[in-house]
């Protein structure tokens, strides 16, 4: 229903306000709705503005602000609309060093409340992990896959396959 | 409601039954590129209802079965079972434990059970309404759609969020 | 041809006028996300005549200019020159350098010259046509694009292949 | 005129078919016409098979196989039809250490006919390079740029402000 969609929305569009300036303090981050009375044909516009930055459409941002941008209404899903577990598909293959850090302190701290499957090429999101698989091809076109409980001595030979 | 388990067989580059464990936090899946970790990806979204040949990355409903390798012929069969604790009852029906499988025959179409009875796709649907599982779930993130809601048209936006409320 | 360097002034976030020297073999261009390095490549592609807003990343002509910041007010006009050795007469041109230019004010279209003579936008295409440079080359890889051939349409992969012909 | 579209194509489908086969021995990538006779109706299709592998519709390879695959064709058209300079964005995104390492290989060897500008994030890639330029934001929303000859004993330095 019409005012259900409006209700949830605000709520979210509230929490990525507050998600992305807590990532990010200086930066801001809104969505609105272009029709909030017309369900049917209302879009939804978004406008990110990083820190010390002047506001540009969403288009000129970067890719890795843009995953950032984007990571952060995630998290205000995760807040406002829980689900009990989370499929992220390399969600960090544009970040830097830094963004990779950012993202990492925040996939931990939702963790605790919800469940996270993380695909990664990236080592320091793989630092991050209770428990790892391994997922090979010792035969062409056969996945196999090997578990690893992720310990600091392990740590060495679990990242040498990649 | 949490995930315990994932089984596939049959699925894509699963040719071998392969299951995975899950507990609390993050678990982390990684290998070389090609290796089947957006297949596994793929595994979790099919067997919860997802019918976009696009969201599967495959053009028709038999290419999620093995289609064999040099060595080894096609299989016929795919297999993905997904097994969630139920102990506070998110999922609105009677078991502590509820397994969905979802199977499909190449000559055919796909079959739906939870816990071993079979069922309809709209049964699978109905059952995870609500809890932010099932096709089009905000949930799942797939390769390089991390920034799909910034990149798309307003409207487009409008459909991805009402997907997800 | 040789590239030699490019100049940018005021051409998005080039607010002070910055030059980088090419030699030969591999240049590698660094930095945290948002720093600037992609726009250093639209900065290429527009100076050698791109027009497409969407390869540009930029909604309106005007929107290559500087914004300004938290600091600093907009600037009025974007300049980007680009130079090469043009010792082989590969350009078909009786110049040992070439030096490309492309300016753009804010009220107005973007002005362009070939070393400090006004040229019209079809010089600089005829100029460049049978270097394999200009818009829509493929010697310009855009970012998240590496794979755009291989998931177009085959018609789209036709007109890809045939602005590289 | 299209008997010089086909020609061309022709050269460049057989040297994409042979670049491929190089990087990957036991692999096989195919590009045709569909209409080699209607210039204005023709598409191209495309068919890669890694090593091992069953050939399958493009849209099942995974991120850092379709990017592989794609580089291959930049190879091939820089063999038929090279271009003075390349400007490379974040071509080695997908890419695990593996692919990285025969990308990297690829471009040293391209690189003594054509200059090319290389983004990235990644350390192996920028090991290949000649000449380094970071680009940072001193102050936020201005790009500022350093220039940095790429040493041994500079590696260190260089890398550590990404
Ligand atoms: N039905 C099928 N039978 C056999 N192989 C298949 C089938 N469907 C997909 N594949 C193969 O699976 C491979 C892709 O696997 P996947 O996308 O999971 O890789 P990945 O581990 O995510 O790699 P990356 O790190 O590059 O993203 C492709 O080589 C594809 O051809
Ligand atoms: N005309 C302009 N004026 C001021 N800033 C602009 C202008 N056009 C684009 N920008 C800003 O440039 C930034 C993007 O820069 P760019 O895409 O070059 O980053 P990048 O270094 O490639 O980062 P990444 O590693 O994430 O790809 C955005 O923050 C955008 O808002
Ligand atoms: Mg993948
Ligand atoms: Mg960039």
């Amino acid at each position: 229903t019409q005012a259900q969609f409006n209700e949830t929305f605000e709520r979210v569009a509230a929490e990525f306000a507050k998600s992305y300036a807590q990532l990010f303090p200086g930066g801001v981050a809104e969505m609105w709705q272009t029709n909030p009375e017309n369900l049917a044909e209302t879009g939804i516009e978004i406008a990110v503005q990083p820190p010390g930055k002047k506001r540009m459409p969403p288009m000129t941002l970067s890719g890795g602000e843009r995953a950032m941008a984007c990571a952060s209404l995630i998290f205000a899903l995760v807040r406002t609309k829980p689900s009990p577990f989370y499929l992220l598909d390399e969600i960090d293959a544009a970040l830097d060093d830094s963004n990779v850090e950012i993202l990492s302190n925040t996939l931990r701290e939702l963790s605790t409340q919800s469940q996270m499957l993380v695909v990664t090429h990236n080592k320091k999101t793989m630092e991050l992990a209770e428990r790892m698989y391994g997922v090979t091809m010792a035969e062409p076109g056969v996945s196999s896959v090997i578990s690893a409980e992720l310990t600091k001595a392990d740590e060495q030979r679990e990242l040498s396959f990649v | 409601m949490k995930l315990k388990k994932i089984k596939a067989f049959g699925f894509k580059t699963f040719a071998e039954p392969t299951t995975l464990e899950f507990g609390e936090g993050i678990t982390a899946v990684v290998g070389p590129n090609g290796s089947g970790k957006s297949n596994l990806v793929d595994a979790f979204r099919w067997v919860l209802g997802e019918t976009s040949s696009r969201s599967l990355r495959s053009g028709k409903l038999e290419d999620v079965i093995f289609a064999g390798n040099e060595k080894r012929k096609p299989l016929g069969l795919a297999e993905v079972s997904v097994t969630f604790d139920n102990a506070d009852r998110r999922l609105p029906i009677d078991f502590t434990e509820v397994e969905i499988t979802r199977r499909a025959y190449r000559a055919g179409e796909s079959e739906y059970f939870i816990n071993r009875s079979q069922v309809r796709l709209r049964d699978i649907i109905e059952l995870l309404m609500g809890t932010g599982l099932g096709p089009g779930s905000y949930s799942i993130v797939s390769q390089g759609q991390i920034d799909a809601f910034l990149t798309s048209k307003p409207t487009e936006r409008r459909s991805l969020f009402e997907e997800t409320s």
